[in-house]
């Protein structure tokens, strides 16, 4: 579902010049469960702003579903990310004012679906991370990783096709981090396509595969056991 | 340093009320190394916060080197805020508009130091915490990791006596996380107290002690051996 071919992001800072991302190749395929690892400042968020279309490349291809991206336009690069890519960002980008509840159901108001069943779809995924009394409240009313597991809801909330998870379980303690993996997996065994960013080794270990990122570029591409 | 009695955070949003910290009666010393674990929503933040005087309890006593906190002036709580406390925030709450050097020599700033005094200890911190090359650049222009370590030089610049850090490592890697690990066991080398919050058994482990929490109550509280 994702190819690259010489991707690359580059940016300029006065004279000086930095690759996040450097002459990058990558294929995943739709089913994949494909775990990224590298040092701080390799280059992970970067690759997963560009996969998925929040950002475009310096150079380079990139192949979504077969379509070349830089030949989509806003609407339907818009519309890809909308109904078929699920986020979780390094920075959780909740809205503040919103609730729990309105920040989960955000990318059903995209799609136009009715508020009553928007509602119950937003409740129970919040039910699923562990929130399902919080739903009322706002984000500075809550733990840091209850603030993750909202952002987590939300990605979830539209059962996307390919999620992009950036470090979705940093701030989360060891059974928090076991439920969020559980829902990533069951959304899996749907097939559905998984990219998950990761510090942590036993995160790793429940991908399919794992890449790490060096300076930008890939280091080493293999296979969990 | 710190002593606690009875220290309680009470939230009340609408009918419902959530105990961040119940009852809480704590001891640290000076030069201890102790770390606080629980999962999410535990109250390990509110404590942190009510520690270093950021928030104030809704019951309890709470005596920060021998004064009562309650009884202090505003002037007085910055004053040691400002001279005495290191914070490294689960948000890291860098300004956004300030560059990383800019950042991290704001508590000097605060504490009159000359200006370019302080400019060369905040670089030589950045260099510690492996961001020497990134001085000028703002927090967008940078990885997780890297404002995260921000955050931690900002936090150790003013060579605080009492250093309270709020999961400083959850977004970094091994490698990053041993070094400012290696940073703040040189700090309470020098006889400072340290508290750290982690979700991560492995950086627990280099404390001396470590308190879980759960429920706003400590769970346990065990030296390390
Ligand atoms: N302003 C607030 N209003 C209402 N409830 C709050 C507020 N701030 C915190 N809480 C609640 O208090 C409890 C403790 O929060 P705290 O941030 O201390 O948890 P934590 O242990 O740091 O969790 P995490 O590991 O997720 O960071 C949580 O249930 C949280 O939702
Ligand atoms: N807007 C920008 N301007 C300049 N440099 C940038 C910008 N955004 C990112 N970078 C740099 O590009 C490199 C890769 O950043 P990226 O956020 O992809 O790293 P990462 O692997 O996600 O790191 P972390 O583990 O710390 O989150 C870093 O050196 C970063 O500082
Ligand atoms: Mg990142
Ligand atoms: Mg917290």
């Amino acid at each position: 579902v994702i190819r690259t071919q010489g991707l690359t992001k580059r940016y300029q800072t006065g004279a000086e010049v930095i690759f996040a991302v450097k002459d990058l190749d990558l294929r995943v395929e739709r089913g994949e469960f494909m775990a990224i690892m590298g040092a701080s400042g390799s280059g992970k968020s970067t690759l997963m702003n560009l996969i998925g279309c929040l950002d475009t490349p310096t150079t380079g291809t990139y192949w979504l579903n077969g379509v070349e991206t830089s030949q989509m336009s806003d609407d339907e690069l818009a519309a890809i990310r909308n109904r078929e890519i699920g986020f979780v960002f390094q920075t959780y980008n909740l809205l503040p004012r919103l609730t729990a509840l309105q920040n989960v159901e955000l990318p059903l108001v995209y799609r136009g679906v009715p508020a009553r069943e928007r509602r119950a779809v937003a409740a129970e995924v919040l039910g699923h991370v562990g929130l399902g009394t919080r739903i009322q409240h706002r984000p500075n009313e809550m733990s840091g990783g209850q603030r993750q597991r909202v952002a987590v809801a939300r990605s979830l909330v539209g059962t996307p096709s390919l999620l992009l998870a950036d470090e979705p379980t940093g701030n989360l303690d060891s059974r928090t981090t076991e439920d969020i993996l559980d829902l990533f997996e069951q959304l899996h065994s749907q097939g559905n396509t998984i990219v998950l960013v990761t510090h942590e080794p036993d995160v790793a270990r429940r991908a399919q595969r794992v890449i790490v990122l060096r300076d930008g570029e890939i280091f080493s591409d293999e296979l969990n056991d």
